[in-house]
Order: structure tokens, then sequence, then C-alpha cells
């Protein structure tokens, strides 16, 4: 069980930080194309 | 009744030490001559045989360590007769300390090599290396023992060169009706995915993380040596086997070797006797290609004492607290290992192929030692219970390991949780839904991408202690049946 949380919890956290770095390249790649 | 064997040729030497010898006080047999480091249960000296003046070095620990695994250690060491397997000659009790006497290791450990020379190794010095480290593995797994934190802080080379298994704090026998063991243990980035799956493992485990100090050697850290290692410990298992950076940079017979360590399945796993045969290793050019490297860190090493020797004296009395860190010899707490003589960090492979050190990962690097069943019951029952329920709610037992490090950062850490947003504040969506992220600034995703690391290690020290709470009632009723148990 404990396992499974913490597991859980790990892909979560991936998951979003993946989504925040996405993001945050995007707004660059954005960025360098405006200018 | 033992006694001091020596050899017949022109250099006495010491084989064990006579009985004569081991009822003297320690200081009448030896001269301690320096300090040759520090780990977390003791120091290390370099001392002299006054009889056969042969050079040894003694362990001291303090009697309130640990003493079943220093016993451990004493025990496996003791029942080795090898070239390549660090040697045991006796022990003390001296006031409160234990004093372990054993090998002395010129050369250092391979790690020292490549801290203090700022260089990884070629591959012709890689292979000398791993040849003589599988000839002590295929030593110690012919006497059905496992090492269980083979590292190139645990190899160890003599002044010339010959390498030699270290530091058996954490090995394992296995007996015949214990084929496969299943306790957490080594090193985090150097287990073999099986010891990580607690499914049970043998020897071979040593061969996973003899490919991966392999790639040590060669880059200077373990893969995954720069990831968070709670989260490498998820990775090991579910990733593909690591390979070399650059592949490009190494022949095809390296590339294959470090293949060959590298199988997540254990029955595929080549043993200690089939990779002495490979070609990376079975031709090599001997130990004396490594004596430069042990040269080149001595002069290092002096170079670096005097200086730090000479920056320190005229700060001395005003941060007298602070030489051990600052002097750079030795590490006090954080160094986990006994025989490597740590000093406060590890490298990691700067750009220019030099290396560069990076503190923060020596803490990551410890070995980790979990889960450890009961040697003596095992031995009794003469089997090993690997798929017994547990007798509490699962957890993964390296967390034990994460919160001794990070109790160990102590303020520092403290200090980061200070700073780093509250997880009230910061709390993680969980529906899988970030389109609210096109709403914030680039500043603010950056800043919630800095703090996610100790926000998630928050969130999992709340549901550890969640899981601790359960979990210590049934370990009181365990106590008190055992207690019983011992009345009755």
């Amino acid at each position: 069980l404990f396992m499974k949380e913490l597991e859980r919890i790990v892909k979560l956290y991936e998951a979003y930080r993946q989504a925040l770095i996405t993001e945050v390249e995007t707004r660059k790649q954005r960025q360098q194309w405006y200018a | 009744m033992e006694t001091v064997q020596l050899r017949n040729h022109p250099r006495r030497q010491l084989k064990k030490l006579s009985e004569e010898n081991l009822n003297r006080q320690p200081e009448e047999v030896f001269d301690v001559l320096e300090k040759l480091g520090e780990g977390s249960y003791g120091s290390v000296f370099k001392a002299s045989h006054k009889e056969t003046s042969q050079i040894v070095a003694i362990k001291q620990i303090p009697v309130e360590s640990d003493l079943q695994e220093i016993i451990k250690e004493i025990s496996i060491m003791q029942q080795c007769d090898s070239l390549h397997v660090v040697k045991y000659y006796g022990s003390y009790f001296k006031n409160s300390d234990l004093w372990i006497v054993m090998e002395y290791c010129g050369g250092g450990s391979v790690s020292d090599i490549i801290r203090l020379r700022k260089q990884t190794l070629k591959e012709e010095e890689i292979a000398t290396i791993l040849q003589s480290t599988l000839k002590g593995l295929e030593y110690l797994h012919f006497m059905r023992k496992i090492h269980r934190d083979i590292k190139a802080g645990n190899i160890l080379l003599s002044s010339e060169g010959v390498a030699k298994l270290a530091d058996f704090g954490v090995a394992g026998q296995l007996t015949d009706t214990m084929a496969k063991r299943n306790t957490v243990i080594g090193t985090p980035f150097w287990m073999a995915p099986e010891v990580i799956q607690e499914i049970g493992y043998n020897c071979v485990a040593d061969l996973w993380s003899l490919g991966i100090t392999a790639i040590e050697m060669a880059e200077g850290k373990p893969p995954y040596a720069d990831i968070h290692p709670m989260r490498a410990i998820f990775m090991i298992p579910s990733n593909p086997p690591p390979t070399l950076r650059k592949p490009e940079l190494w022949s095809k017979h390296f590339i294959d070797f470090i293949n060959q360590c590298l199988v997540k399945n254990p029955e595929q796993r080549a043993s200690a006797t089939e990779l002495l045969q490979h070609p990376f290793v079975k031709t090599t050019k001997g130990a004396s290609i490594l004596k430069h490297l042990i040269n080149e860190a001595m002069e290092a090493k002096i170079k670096r004492s005097e200086l730090q020797q000479r920056e320190v004296e005229p700060e001395e009395e005003e941060n007298a607290d602070e030489d051990d860190v600052d002097a750079g010899t030795m590490l006090q707490p954080r160094s986990t290992d006994m025989n490597t003589m740590q000093e406060f960090s590890t490298m990691s492979e700067g750009a220019d192929g030099t290396m560069v050190e990076n503190e923060h990962l020596e803490a990551q690097l410890g070995t980790m030692l979990i889960n450890e069943e009961d040697e003596d019951e095992d031995a009794e029952s003469g089997t090993m219970k690997q798929s017994d329920p547990p007798a509490q709610p699962a957890r993964p037992s390296f967390l034990e390991y994460f919160e001794k490090n990070e109790n160990q950062l102590g303020a520092s850490d403290n200090k980061t949780s200070e700073n780093s947003p509250s997880s009230s504040e910061f709390k993680i969506p969980l529906s899988g839904d970030y389109s609210f992220l096109k709403d914030w600034s680039v500043g603010e995703l950056q800043m919630r991408l800095t703090s996610l690391e100790p926000l998630m290690e928050s969130e999992i020290e709340e549901i550890h202690l969640k899981y601790q709470a359960k979990r210590q009632p049934i370990l009181d009723a365990i106590e008190s049946k055992k207690r019983r148990q011992q009345n009755v």
C-alpha cells in the first residue's frame, strides 16, 4: 500500500514537472520567435 | 594457536597476529603513524607492526557502533584469503574502541584516485582494475559470499596497483538453503534492479554494481547520479540498462563488457568467471600501469593538504570548528565509507572532460543498509523467508536511508525548506489537467519548478509519518510478544 501510494506521488510529480518544463520551453521558443 | 607467519622471502610479511601480539596492548604492537580517513563509524589509521615493520591499516570503531555489522565484516574478511580481498590480521578492544587491524592499501580507493587527480580513467586502466576486481569477486562468490556494495570507493589499490575488494560492512553470506537474499542493501546508484525490487538476489547482483562502477571510472560518476536517489531508485528497475553517455568515445569491447554486466535479468547476467574471459579484461597491461595514477594522486593529496594547511593556519584560532571540513583531507560525518577515506565531495564530469566537484552528491552516494534480516535466525531456521507477508503495511525500506541522509544534512536543509513555499500554498494538481499553467508567468513557472523537489519530499515525509503511525502499534505488539516469549 505504501509503495503504491509512493509510486503514485512520484508519478504525479513527474508528470507535473514535465508539464512545467514543457510550458517554460514553449514560452522560450515563443519569445525567440517573436524576437 | 595463531602465530606470526613469515614467508621465506626477503621482506617479512605479517599474515595473522600471534596470540602473544593479541594479548598485548595495541600500542605495544603497533606504531600508529597517521590518520588516513574518517568514516561514519570511526577512523582509519596507518600503522607499523613493530615486529615485522609491515604497514597495516587500523580501523578504530567506537564500541557503541553497530557491532553486529562490524563482527560480520570481520568474519567475512577472516574467511577470505585472496590477493584481491583486503586481509584481516586481528582485532583489539582498547578503552571504548574496537581496533581492527587489516591490510594497508597504499594506493587508496579508486574513487579517491579519480577525485584527487580530477581525472577519469583511461580504458586500459579501467580494464586492469576490473580484471583484479573480477578475480576478487570470483573468489568471493566461490566462497558463497556477496559483497553487496561494489563501487569505486570500495575498490582499494595496493602500492603496486593491485585492486582489492574492501568494506565488507554490508556483505552477506549465502548458505545452501539461502540461495537468494532479499535484503535491500548497497548504494542506490550502484544497486541492481532485483535488489531494489526486493525480489531476492544472488552473487550476480555484484556484477551489475561492477558494470555501474565501470561507468563510474570512465565518467566520474554512476548513471543517475544527478537525479535524486528517490527517483533513481524507481528508474533503475523500470528503465533499460544504463549505458555510457558518449559511446563513440569508447571501444566496442568496453561497451560490450558494460552491456554484459548491466543485464536486467539476473539469470541472464554473466558471472565473474565468465566475465574474466571477456576480451576487454582477458588481456590487460598489468597492475604496473596504475602506478602513475597512484603517484599522481599521492602528489595531489600532499599538495592539497599543504595548500589547505597554509590557508587554515592564519585562521586556525578563529575558525577551529570549521577546520575539519575546510582542511579537506577527511570527511567527518557525511562520508559513509570506512575504507575509502572519502573527502568531502564527489566529482561530476565537466564539459572539458575534467572533473568538477559536486558537493550535494556526496550525501546521496552513501551505502544503504535496510530491511536487514536477523542473520542468526535465518541460519538457525535454515530457510530464507522471501515471500512472507510483512507484519506491517508495506513500506519501501529505502526510505529510512533517505531520512537518515536528510537528517544528516540538517541545518542547510532546514534553511531550504524555510525559503521554499509551504505545501498548502503549492499543492500540485491531481487531475492531470495542466492548462492553468498557460496563465502563469515564466518566473512563476520556474519558481514552481524549483520548489517541486522539496514539496515532493515533504509530501513523501507526510505519507511516511502516516504509515509510521499505523505501523507502530503492530511493532509494539511484536515487541511485547517477543518479550513474553523470552520470559517463558
